[in-house]
């Protein structure tokens, strides 16, 4: 990968808030 | 429960192999026949929804 450590950092952070996001608004229905 | 554009936008998205994700221009190009306003509408949606997201800035994006 070209990207640099704090560029994948972000990357699994946003994921990670997108997968929170996913679940909550499963929850919802 | 996509509508058909929604289900285009993510499809590429989720196809793309690139660590940084797909750029909004390759989106662009590869749905020609979508406006700019489109694609955005399906990227916004998508986000809320927790299916995609944006990478190392706001115009690439990766499939969660």
């Amino acid at each position: 990968s070209n990207l640099t450590p704090e560029q994948q950092k972000k990357i699994e952070e946003n994921r990670q808030r997108a997968l929170a996001r996913r679940a909550e608004r499963l929850a919802q229905g | 429960g996509f509508t058909a554009n929604q289900s285009q936008v993510f499809n590429l998205i989720k196809s793309c192999p690139l660590a940084e994700g797909i750029a909004m221009q390759s989106l662009m190009t590869s749905l020609k026949y979508l406006t700019t306003y489109d694609i955005r509408t399906c990227l916004k949606f998508l986000i809320n929804e927790g299916h995609i997201f944006s990478t190392v800035d706001d115009d690439h994006f990766k499939s969660t």
